[in-house]
């Protein structure tokens, strides 16, 4: 299913997103 | 107390993206953190493109906490 597909790579792309913050504000890598 | 903490993140989180505070986050505003964040241009735009739920080119704080809660606790529960 290609919608599946495509929101998988949605939430990798949310978590990728959302840690990267989570660093920034920490400061940690 | 857990809640407290997760809402102030999120409102930190928030306020990261909305720097004039405006009270909502729009595309331009998602662009900026590129070189902020090790994230593409295509990447923040599918970022924001996700948690803009509605669709209409904003993003208010109940779409951002939305999308961490989901990020947090997983899925969307079907």
């Amino acid at each position: 299913d290609p919608n599946m597909k495509g929101a998988a790579a949605n939430e990798g792309v949310l978590a990728n997103f959302f840690n990267s913050l989570l660093s920034k504000k920490t400061g940690s890598p | 107390r857990g809640h407290r903490t997760m809402l102030e993140k999120t409102q930190d989180f928030f306020q990261t993206c909305d720097i004039e505070d405006k009270g909502f986050i729009t595309r331009r505003d998602m662009q900026r953190l590129h070189g902020e964040l090790p994230l593409s241009a295509e990447e923040l735009e599918n970022v924001f493109d996700t948690l803009d739920s509605d669709g209409n080119g904003y993003l208010t704080l109940e779409e951002f906490s939305l999308g961490f809660s989901e990020f947090l606790f997983g899925r969307r529960i079907s």
